[in-house]
């Protein structure tokens, strides 16, 4: 599972090339450290939306979640032919139900 | 899941078994014989490896092995079929012209019979299809579910001279198959009478019916009757996904059949199967060509659905098989690949060999991913015979299983012996496809074939069943039995196919030329001689559709 700082420095890092892109011999100096504040206060938004995002991501797919928890909540479930109302067409089902590879 | 690799997939398709270029296929449909040409058509999704979106699919072969695929038949583009253009069969009329009958899964999932025929009858590949406006032609009647009518059978004559046809389902637990009478195809007098119910079988699919000769080994047209013939009833069990047949008879007059067995009939777990293995949705038809019936079956996948959609395509077709009554026993069916299977053989070896107790040999015929293995095992007598006359020798005929009784490993007094095929030279990942010799409480004896894929590959997600069953084998024959290996599925034939075995295996590393073959005997005492002979199988090359192709078939 993606740990959740590698998402983070992504904003920053698009912040470095900018810095690093011999603005500092701008002769809009001025207009450059207007722009900072703004610059600033974009980092700060994005972090917050990443993190915003990613607390989202964790609430609705935890990858960590028991097996046996995605097993259970789809073993009740039906599979698209079933509901189609035809005989099951997959396997799947067989193993989430039985949990044991070997069986047919 | 399992970490399967390009290398490893790509060896899974098959090189004559007949699939799709790629995603997923299920139900044969509706095969049949017309101006030269052999047609298959068969449940399609042309948009994933998985089910769903289902059309029809359709090929051409001029002898059941080389394929090319047309265009689609059928597609889901009317009311009446928009959920899905499902299972149907086809009937020659009189006159040489086509019918075919198809469920249709409406916008509502409502399932209902539908009417089609060739756009144009003078057309040999049958590429264009026109479906009946007034379609639906047949609707569930009352007293059936609106998901429990479908796959209607080819039709056949009646004393009357009305064409009848029969169609699973189910009342509450019981299947059932209903019965209607037709002149024309498109308006149906159902029967009051049922061709036949069972209790506790749940719901009948693919319902297939056809007359099999007491005497003759040549195929019948479905629509013949009389006093040395018998009829088949199959069913495909939507609980179990097995297909089940029972011997029996038919009677014109009122549309019913009962089975010669009744502790054997249709659907119940005792009743006898086309296959021990992955074989399900089967459907014959008679190849006027050839005076044969032949069979059709659909061989579903072990693996994955996530290993399906990564390798593209998902499931194959048995090689067809002819189908005739088992005139020495009269009470199993025989089934036998097409003899046009022959022509993809190659090179070939023969082999004689007395193999003792606990030997594992291996036979040298290079790459052992497509064969085709023909052999005669005899047991020594000396050894049945001190077996036999050894009290000490557990009886264990009716309570061994090919199922339960620990498969290929477990050792007995006369077995198992016989091939293992997809092996890898450790025999780390191996196939076992065998004989086990059981003494019965009566001290007769009793024979089972199996086929044991519990160690045919290290993946964890796939099934790894052992399969098979009884095989019946009369006073002073051999055992024999035939195997066609084709990468991912084995096929198997025990005593001239009384009882088959088709599997699907996924070997990781008995793939491409690491994949061997060795002859075994893991019998206590028996010594056993064998045998064989072992052809190389050439790819049937089956062709994606093109004029110059169709042209060259045609040549």
């Amino acid at each position: 599972m993606a740990s959740s700082d590698a998402l983070l420095p992504i904003s920053a890092r698009e912040e470095d090339p900018l810095l690093s892109d011999g603005s500092r011999s701008d002769p809009n100096l001025e207009t450059h450290f207007r722009r900072r504040p703004v610059k600033g206060l974009l980092a700060v938004s994005f972090g917050l939306l990443f993190i915003a995002f990613y607390v989202a991501l964790i609430a609705t797919h935890d990858g960590s979640r028991s097996k046996d928890a995605i097993i259970d909540e789809t073993a009740t479930s039906t599979s698209r032919a079933r509901l189609a109302g035809v005989s099951e067409k997959s396997n799947d089902q067989l193993w989430k139900l039985s949990g044991d590879r070997n069986t047919a | 899941a399992f970490a399967w690799n390009n290398s490893m997939l790509s060896w899974q398709r098959t090189a004559f078994h007949f699939q799709p270029e790629q995603n997923w296929m299920n139900d044969p449909n509706g095969p049949l014989f017309y101006k030269g040409y052999y047609h298959f058509f068969y449940q399609y999704n042309p948009n994933a490896a998985v089910w769903g979106d289902i059309v029809w699919g359709h090929a051409v072969s001029k002898d059941l092995i080389h394929w090319v695929h047309l265009p689609l038949a059928m597609v889901a583009d009317q009311w009446y079929d928009s959920n899905g253009v499902w299972t149907g069969s086809a009937t020659i009329l009189p006159d040489g012209s086509i019918v075919m009958l198809y469920t249709g899964s409406t916008d509502k999932s409502v399932q209902v019979q539908n009417l089609a025929y060739p756009e144009d009858p003078n057309d040999p590949l049958l590429l264009k299809w026109v479906k009946f406006s007034g379609n639906p032609v047949l609707v569930p009647p009352p007293g059936i579910l609106p998901k429990d009518f479908r796959d209607p059978t080819t039709a056949w004559k009646t004393s009357e001279g009305k064409w009848r046809i029969t169609i699973g389902s189910k009342i509450n637990r019981t299947g059932i198959s209903l019965v209607y009478d037709t002149t024309d195809f498109k308006t149906y007098e159902r029967l009051d009478t049922l061709l036949h119910a069972v209790p506790n079988t749940g719901m009948w699919e693919c319902v297939d019916f056809y007359p099999v000769s007491k005497t003759d080994v040549n195929g019948l047209e479905t629509s013949v009757n009389g006093p040395d013939v018998k009829h088949i009833v199959k069913a495909s069990m939507d609980d179990t996904r097995i297909d089940h047949y029972a011997v029996g008879t038919y009677f014109d007059s009122n549309g019913t059949w009962i089975p010669d067995d009744p502790t054997i009939d249709v659907g119940i777990s005792t009743s006898l199967r086309y296959d021990y293995g992955k074989f399900y949705a089967s459907k014959t038809f008679y190849d006027q060509n050839k005076s044969r019936r032949i069979l059709w079956g659909w061989i579903s996948e072990s693996d994955s659905e996530a290993a399906d959609v990564q390798k593209g395509w998902s499931s194959l077709q048995g090689i067809p098989r002819t189908v005739v009554l088992d005139t020495k026993t009269g009470k199993n069916l025989v089934q036998w690949p097409v003899e046009e299977i022959k022509s993809l053989r190659l090179s070939s070896k023969k082999f004689d060999m007395e193999v003792s107790p606990g030997s594992m040999i291996p036979i040298d015929v290079g790459s052992a991913a497509q064969l085709d293995i023909e052999a005669e095992f005899e047991i020594k007598k000396e050894s049945i015979d001190k077996i036999l006359g050894n009290a000490s020798v557990v009886a264990e005929a009716e309570e061994f299983s090919c199922q339960n009784s620990g498969g290929s490993t477990v050792r007995g007094a006369l077995g198992p012996f016989g091939f293992s095929v997809l092996a890898d030279e450790k025999l780390s990942e191996q196939t076992p496809i065998y004989f086990y010799v059981a003494k019965g409480k009566d001290s007769k004896l009793k024979t089972f074939f199996c086929t044991d894929t519990s160690r045919s590959s290290f993946a964890n997600d796939v099934i790894k069943p052992i399969y098979g069953s009884v095989v019946p084998v009369l006073k002073g024959e051999k055992l024999t039995m035939r195997i066609l290996v084709d990468h991912s599925i084995v096929e198997g034939f025990g005593q001239g196919g009384r009882t088959c075995i088709t599997s699907r295996v996924y070997p990781t590393k008995a793939i491409y030329g690491a994949a061997k073959l060795f002859l075994f005997n893991n019998a206590i005492d028996a010594t056993v001689t064998a045998s064989f002979t072992v052809w190389q199988m050439n790819s049937a090359f089956i062709h994606p559709y093109s004029e110059d192709v169709v042209r060259a078939l045609s040549r």
